[in-house]
């Protein structure tokens, strides 16, 4: 079935808590 | 010209509409014995053309290659869906940038346990569920006043943003859920229904009722 | 014409970048009282321009308003830059989009943890080298017959990926882990000595010892 392609597809599934992070160091190191 | 993916690949249908509109005649290999997904994107003949092995690739009848689905849309269409001024291109590559660092990994974290290809986890899918009503409530908010996202026509903006949303609209994104952001769906509806979207998604269904994760 | 980000922010070093390759004047406001990160983008005023509330952002002096670094590199650099044939934009295109779904995430799996901004997960960390090890690989095999990425002269791809590289450069590609891809080490100098790059970038120290985890 097509669908078990869209396994394969690259996807940054944790963007979110890397973008999160690197907001709130910056957020920090301009306090 | 040449378009080797897998089938029912959404990134590739960014290409196929783009073509669509400028006319571009692309030939697609998405199965034996022209393309096997994981064996052909993988010999070295294929690897010497596309180095990084990934689909969607293209190639021109010229021999010229790319991948990546965005270089390939930006390809195969014309002027028009690329912004014809400095300020209409700009804003069609954010709403490009948009869609792949804001919706690809919260619709594919919601989406794929829903098709059992991911293993299914509250939390994550709890945060993905909020961050894709931050991102429709941009879209609505922008959308509130336009037809389409960027000028007065489709451009390569709401062709990508149409087809990451696809699996959203299909799988998850059920009446209740949507109905908050009528403008993004309004827009939704009325790509879908231009018989460019049409050549290539054919008929999309919205959903009816969340997919829950397939155990 | 201005541009908001909080200083030493990569992503926006490619807008600068490209600025002064096309001669566009930029303010930059990132310290207060003219910018504060995390308060100055919370607010009604700003969102009402940058819906998404992210920086980089930019406002021309006529008013315009794009967000997303690639569409903002985009915007202030000029036909050069951007790719003056079909085939030249979209190879750009094409290694711009290359860096952000391919090098972004290991990089900073990488070296956020060296820099104290996410826990150190060892695991994730091998992954994340071996990554980047496939990443310069495939650079290294490119740019083993060209000067730069695409075409004869700087492009947006080469600011692009430079920018995109930086911090591993700096951070952890010590000597002995770098010593297998001359050729994108030959191409990185290079382009951090072209005046432009370096108007913007400063000195860029090569790293001699990779980080550790700061923890």
């Amino acid at each position: 079935m097509a669908v078990n392609f869209l396994m394969h597809d690259k996807v940054w599934f944790d963007k979110f808590k890397y973008d999160d992070a690197e907001r709130k160091y910056y957020e920090h190191m301009n306090g | 010209q040449t378009l080797y993916t897998y089938p029912e690949n959404w990134r590739a249908f960014k290409a196929l509409i783009a073509a669509q509109y400028s006319g571009a005649k692309i030939k697609v290999l998405s199965t034996p014995p022209q393309f096997h997904f994981g064996q052909t994107n993988k010999t070295p003949e294929f690897l010497k053309k596309f180095p990084v092995g990934k689909v969607p690739a293209f190639e021109g009848d010229d021999g010229f290659c790319v991948f990546e689905s965005n270089a390939i849309a930006h390809y195969v269409g014309n002027d028009e869906l690329r912004g014809s001024t400095k300020e209409a291109a700009a804003q069609i590559i954010q709403w490009v940038s948009f869609a792949d660092s804001d919706i690809v990994p919260p619709a594919s974290t919601w989406v794929f346990p829903t098709l059992g290809i991911m293993h299914y986890n509250k939390q994550a899918t709890e945060y993905a569920k909020e961050e894709v009503k931050r991102i429709l409530g941009v879209l609505d908010s922008h959308l509130k006043t336009r037809t389409f996202l960027v000028g007065e026509r489709v451009t390569l903006a709401d062709i990508t943003v149409v087809c990451t949303l696809l699996w959203l609209y299909k799988q998850v994104l059920e009446p209740s859920f949507r109905q908050p952001y009528d403008n993004v769906n309004r827009w939704f509806v009325t790509c879908i229904n231009q018989p460019q979207f049409k050549a290539v998604l054919g008929e999309v269904k919205l959903c009816e009722k969340m997919a829950q994760f397939d155990a």
